[in-house]
């Protein structure tokens, strides 16, 4: 299964 | 955070401070691309539309920082100091740069909503948003010293993101690879620039181009 790409960058 | 992220954030935020401070003072905006900045803000609003999902503080004021610094550059140059755009050295056919950019949002995007295509989009489009301004630089082989700082401290950003994708692969496992390979992509392109900044700029002469 796909990781989830944590979106906590600018 | 890490080092290299933060470092390269105050980087990007310089460079918004510094493009800002320029047209501010010099009540101009001559040498400087419209249709790279209308990129900026067209790249920070279809990514931050996500602002209002909490991150944490540090996350929100940059994102709020970014859209508005962008915005209000736009505004100088589109409208307070229009007078002063040099419309016919901008002439780079962005056409050529948005529509690769939508077509890879579509086809390559982590997951297929409107928000995570249009993140996509955001992340493409940054990587090559600068091109008309250094085709600008380029057309008319000169750049006034604020220019080619602000272009120094935008293309330092992402490579120090690389150092922080580097880091977070190696320390927290995250891998982002929509970003790091346009990342590279971006800061690969400056390169050109950062070689005649460093060999001209800092041993104090203009960024004249040779003929």
């Amino acid at each position: 299964d796909k990781a989830e790409v944590v979106k906590d960058e600018l | 955070m890490n080092i290299f992220r933060l470092a390269a954030d105050i980087s990007h935020a310089v460079a918004i401070v510094l493009l800002l401070y320029k047209i501010w003072t010099s009540r101009s905006c001559a040498g400087l691309s419209l249709k790279s900045q209308s990129l900026y803000v067209a790249v920070f609003v279809s990514r931050y539309l996500d602002i209002f999902r909490f991150v944490s503080f540090y996350n929100t004021f940059m994102k709020l920082f970014f859209i508005i610094g962008s915005s209000a550059t736009v505004y100088l140059m589109a409208f307070k100091f229009k007078h002063t755009y040099q419309k016919e050295n901008d002439s780079f056919p962005v056409l050529y740069l948005i529509l690769p950019c939508i077509a890879m949002a579509f086809v390559l995007p982590y997951e297929y909503n409107p928000v995570e295509i249009l993140w996509t989009f955001s992340i493409w489009q940054e990587s090559v948003a600068i091109f008309p301004q250094l085709f600008m630089v380029q057309k008319t082989g000169e750049a006034e010293s604020i220019t080619s700082h602000y272009l120094f401290a935008l293309g330092s950003y992402r490579g120090l993101y690389i150092l922080n994708w580097i880091y977070r692969y190696v320390v927290e496992d995250h891998v982002d690879w929509i970003s790091i390979v346009a990342g590279v992509i971006q800061t690969v392109l400056y390169c050109d620039f950062f070689y005649l900044y460093i060999t001209r700029v800092i041993k104090g002469r203009k960024l004249d181009l040779p003929a």
